[in-house]
């Protein structure tokens, strides 16, 4: 109950780059999985290779990440994700 | 205390672009309404921002990873666990389970049978005008019928003279007419069709956003240092008739501004059909003088991106596709009974309506998730709340990956 408030989604993708299936991969296609963290403060979003077969993540396979700091940009367009000191956050997602 | 009816009402799409939360342009005055009356939340998340695996994470409270639904293509209980869900276990309770509309996504999702028996008292009921939603049925500048993203028409044309969302809302009205002197409690969910794409929406709606009121997304483009792998390339929507025509280029698009500004419009169109829906609705439960023996809850699948980042979809986890709306109306709790028979939820036309009508304080800004709603909804309804799931909860039928809010109704916010 004291602790932080927090929310989690998650996309999956079937390649790095947008493709005709990027919307709604199968199963079988699912190469790359999104997870976000939000709270108040930010959206954190790690973007993880992903084997649809066993359903695993990996989570030193980090293919691309998004950090928006919602005070200066709710819209969440300015990624600074390569700003920032992620050992913190990558404990806290997983 | 009794038991609690139950009124769980979904709309598909429906980002928080709705008057109690803050959006200045939009008609959803029903809603509103509600709201009003309603604990709203206000920063409410999504598990996945896509209908199937959304919807079947909300009604198990289990997330992506527990049900592996990431696609269309799986039933849960054969693919994964055979999980307990939301109205199963109000049925298991002893509860009258009722589906209307879009509730379960249907198809393979939901075992073809809206998980009927399991879920439902009696088979899932779905508008026959639906047959037609994705087909040619909206007139062009040429005449012709074609089918369109932007398809407004006049309903006295439509076939059987009506939309998916009327015939659902007239099922649901007569379902709580049956229902209105039994002392059985019922859960009700009432799935909408709309705002989801194709925007085929009576027409008139149209009249409440002129187009020059609309203005195109605060932040149209594709942000500059957004990975490539973070953006979606809202396919759906580029293979309608009227889109095609645009010769828009793949992946980024975009689409030009006017055809923006119009899809805007037509967006808003749909929510205030969609509100329409919703206060009629409403108000057959207060003729039937159930509005102060049952709870309502409204909420969505997951958002919908209006142009912002280049988006026109759900598809991603950018807020604008992953934040919905979301509000639990509780006889007594959130508003007072009302003992003198004046009217809970009269029905408001928005197309009299002059002003905004939200006026609520009983707001919660902190994050939740909508595999908190089993577990809120069991609880205000007046059963127990299921337990929480172990880390690993494959074996485990009834449990959740939520947390129940109820004890946050009545308690002043932290942090």
């Amino acid at each position: 109950e004291n602790g932080e408030a927090v929310s989690f989604s998650q996309y999956p993708r079937p390649a790095n780059t947008p493709q005709e299936n990027s919307d709604l991969p199968d199963l079988k296609d699912i190469k790359i999985m999104g997870y976000s963290l939000r709270t108040w403060d930010y959206r954190y979003t790690l973007w993880l290779g992903f084997n649809p077969n066993t359903f695993q993540v990996n989570v030193s396979d980090v293919h691309a990440g998004e950090l928006y700091m919602l005070a200066s940009d709710p819209g969440q367009d300015n990624n600074v994700y390569s700003d920032f000191d992620h050992s913190v956050m990558m404990t806290k997602m997983t | 205390r009794g038991r609690r009816n139950v009124l769980f009402i979904i709309a598909d799409d429906l980002r928080t672009s709705l008057g109690c939360y803050g959006d200045s342009l939009v008609k959803s005055p029903n809603i509103d309404q509600l709201a009003s009356k309603s604990q709203v939340f206000l920063n409410a998340y999504a598990q996945q921002s896509v209908c199937a695996p959304s919807r079947t994470s909300i009604l198990t409270s289990r997330r992506p990873d527990t049900t592996r639904l990431y696609d269309f293509k799986s039933y849960w209980r054969v693919h994964s666990g055979n999980y307990t869900t939301m109205p199963q276990y109000f049925k298991s309770k002893g509860y009258l389970t009722l589906s209307v509309g879009k509730v379960f996504h249907p198809g393979i999702a939901s075992n073809h049978t809206d998980d009927y028996p399991y879920s439902w008292s009696i088979p899932a009921y779905h508008p026959a005008s639906f047959t037609y939603e994705k087909k040619k049925m909206c007139k062009g500048e040429d005449g012709k019928l074609h089918a369109n993203l932007l398809c407004a028409v006049n309903v006295t044309q439509q076939p059987g003279g009506t939309l998916p969302d009327m015939e659902s809302t007239d099922e649901a009205v007569r379902l709580l007419k049956s229902r209105a002197s039994d002392d059985n409690p019922f859960f009700l969910a009432v799935g909408f069709h709309k705002p989801h794409i194709p925007f085929r929406i009576p027409q008139e709606y149209l009249s409440l956003y002129p187009i020059e009121e609309i203005t195109l997304a605060p932040d149209p483009d594709v942000p500059k240092l957004l990975p490539p792998v973070a953006y979606n390339p809202w396919t759906d929507v580029r293979r309608r008739d009227d889109v095609q025509k645009l010769n828009i280029s793949f992946p980024y698009g975009p689409i030009p501004k006017d055809f923006q500004l119009r899809i805007r419009q037509h967006y808003y169109a749909a929510v205030s059909y969609m509100d329409a829906q919703v206060g009629r609705l409403l108000s057959a439960l207060d003729e039937l003088r159930l509005s102060n023996s049952t709870v309502v809850v409204f909420t969505s699948d997951h958002g919908w991106s209006l142009g912002e980042h280049g988006e026109w979809a759900k598809y991603s986890n950018f807020d604008v596709a992953t934040q919905v709306p979301l509000m639990f109306y509780v006889p007594g709790v959130t508003s007072h009974r009302n003992w003198r028979g004046e009217s809970t939820f009269p029905y408001i036309d928005a197309f009299n309506q002059s002003q905004h009508s939200f006026n609520n304080d009983k707001v919660i800004k902190n994050m939740v998730e909508l595999v908190d709603v089993f577990p809120t909804v069991s609880y205000l309804a007046g059963l127990r709340a299921p337990k929480r799931c172990p880390d690993v909860s494959f074996q485990e039928e009834l449990c959740t990956e939520g947390a129940n809010r109820a004890h946050i109704f009545r308690r002043p916010e932290r942090g």
